[in-house]
């Protein structure tokens, strides 16, 4: 269980590299738990680790790497004029 | 792998960089180095695709203009939308292809202390730019290890002339841009594709190949530079930092830190920094280098004779085994084949005097205690004079010159990071060792 800005600082961070969809301020929709942790799953799965869907330790490690700064899901519309991604 | 969809619809792209790492915060990466270390980024991409990568230089007003691929090194908010983070976080980031202004543009952050060469407490400039370059020419992140394209940075990747993109970036690349000479993706055997190969075994404790080569001494050359202790050997060196600490266990190449020595040096005689106006100078045979900084400056090499040192014999000295300035009279110490000469080295406006003082030279003998053939001298610490040869250093303490009785001490154990040695002797190799139920 994380802390409340553990917690929002992990939003931000899923939100800022394609994992979870940017908070829409009109809909103020908030992030479900399943949202979250489905978001969490393919990101430990996208960096190689445990998939538990927590904010684990390694998880919140792999978090604090110092990274480059474009989403890893392809998909934010203003970095891209076109999206196309294709699967090995 | 992924693409993001978007490539360059020409082969021969071109490239320039508007701005430089700030020399305060990277001051190991002149301007030059930075070019050679994204000219090698770029490499790694033209290796492995039919890519030409073309540096369009500075124009006269100092910007450069153009160029598909534009290099900035910029801080926090810098007007793309995606600002930097300070030191850490964010490291870079890259605009995919594209016909906007902005396609192909790579920023770095330059609050990030940026070196090459496997310093592992620093960010490796070579790692992130062939990273970035990868997206500027349409590779989005990669899920596989190794790849280059993976979003968390990883270390440095080591040997930059000698780089190789792991078979996941080819194969992205090779997706968007062909394979170069015609060969299918992922070169090889048309009929039968290769498969990936396994990832190499990773041994439990990571292997240190420099172990041999750091921990055994015998130096060509040591010095003292700007506070930091650097160890010459053939064509590498190490960089023990203030507080002692190596700054890596790998050690770096002299051709890619040092600018300007001949290509193929793998000796150096003697260095030292030059305190009138914090030049270093080279010594190597019969020549030496005046360095500002890390690049050699124009004019050099010089004839060693210019110094007008004669042995005993009359004759004039072809080499240096050792130079200082000895912090205890800030004079400078230039040893060669058993003999020494002093220096007085100052300033005259913009202009170094050098004057070699009369009644010179002298023998070493008169610096008692220590060895007379020494491999070079540094002032460390409060004016001492540290004398190296092989894998041992003497201390005189305070400007002493004759001490009768100098314990000589470890020069791997306490600059460089090497265990001492095992007091009792163990047998060589241990596998020899065996034991069994009833043994």
């Amino acid at each position: 269980s994380a802390v409340p800005d553990q917690f929002s600082r992990a939003v931000d961070w899923l939100s800022r590299y394609g994992y979870l969809p940017p908070p829409d301020p009109r809909t103020s929709k908030l992030q479900t738990k399943e949202g979250m942790e489905k978001a969490i799953r393919v990101m430990q799965r996208f960096g190689g680790v445990p998939e538990t869907g927590q904010l684990d330790n390694e998880t919140l490690k792999l978090m604090s790497t110092p990274r480059c700064s474009l989403p890893d899901i392809v998909g934010s519309e203003d970095m891209l004029k076109r999206r196309r991604r294709r699967r090995r | 792998y992924a693409l993001s969809g978007l490539k360059w619809h020409k082969t021969d792209l071109t490239w320039s960089v508007h701005s430089y790492p700030s020399p305060s915060l990277s001051p190991g990466l002149p301007n030059t180095l930075v070019d050679s270390i994204l000219t090698y980024a770029f490499k790694a991409w033209s290796d492995a695709a039919p890519l030409t990568f073309r540096q369009l230089k500075i124009d006269s007003r100092g910007a450069a203009t153009g160029g598909d691929i534009r290099v900035t090194f910029a801080r926090l908010l810098h007007d793309d939308g995606y600002p930097f983070d300070g030191q850490g976080g964010t490291l870079a980031h890259a605009f995919f292809p594209g016909r906007d202004e902005v396609a192909g543009d790579t920023h770095f952050d330059d609050h990030e202390i940026w070196s090459y060469g496997g310093q592992s407490s620093t960010t490796d400039l070579f790692t992130v730019a062939v990273h970035e370059f990868g997206h500027a020419l349409g590779l989005s992140h990669s899920s596989s290890d190794p790849s280059i394209m993976r979003p968390y940075y990883q270390g440095p990747v080591g040997d930059i002339p000698n780089f190789q993109l792991a078979l996941d970036d080819k194969l992205a690349i090779q997706q968007l841009y062909g394979v170069k000479d015609g060969r299918p993706p992922g070169g090889g055997d048309p009929v039968n594709p290769r498969l990936p190969s396994p990832p190499p075994p990773r041994p439990t404790q990571p292997s240190d190949p420099s172990f041999h080569e750091r921990c055994q001494g015998g130096f060509d050359a040591v010095a003292n530079i700007r506070g930091e202790v650097f160890f010459f050997k053939g064509a590498h060196f190490w960089r023990t930092k203030r507080d002692g600490s190596l700054v890596s266990l790998n050690p770096a190449q002299i051709k890619n830190f040092w600018i300007g020595l001949p290509p193929g040096t793998n000796k150096i005689d003697a260095v030292y920094e030059r305190k009138s106006d914090s030049r270093i100078i080279f010594f190597i045979g019969p020549q030496y280098w005046v360095f500002k900084d890390t690049v050699a400056m124009s004019g050099y090499p010089r004839p060693l004779s210019e110094w007008g040192m004669r042995t005993r014999s009359g004759q004039l000295v072809e080499r240096v085994d050792a130079a200082f300035i000895w912090a205890h009279n800030g004079k400078t110490y230039l040893f060669s084949s058993g003999e020494f000469w002093r220096f007085d080295e100052g300033r005259r406006g913009e202009q170094v005097t050098r004057q070699l003082e009369p009644g010179y030279p002298r023998d070493n003998s008169l610096w008692g205690g220590v060895p007379t053939h020494m491999d070079d001298i540094i002032s460390w610490g409060e004016g001492d004079a540290y004398f190296f040869k092989d894998n041992l250093y003497w201390v005189l303490k305070n400007g002493g010159l004759n001490q009768e009785v100098v314990i000589p001490k470890s020069t791997a154990v306490d600059w460089l990071r090497c265990p001492a040695p095992p007091a009792t002797s163990t047998p060589k190799i241990p596998k020899q060792c065996n034991c069994d139920l009833k043994g």
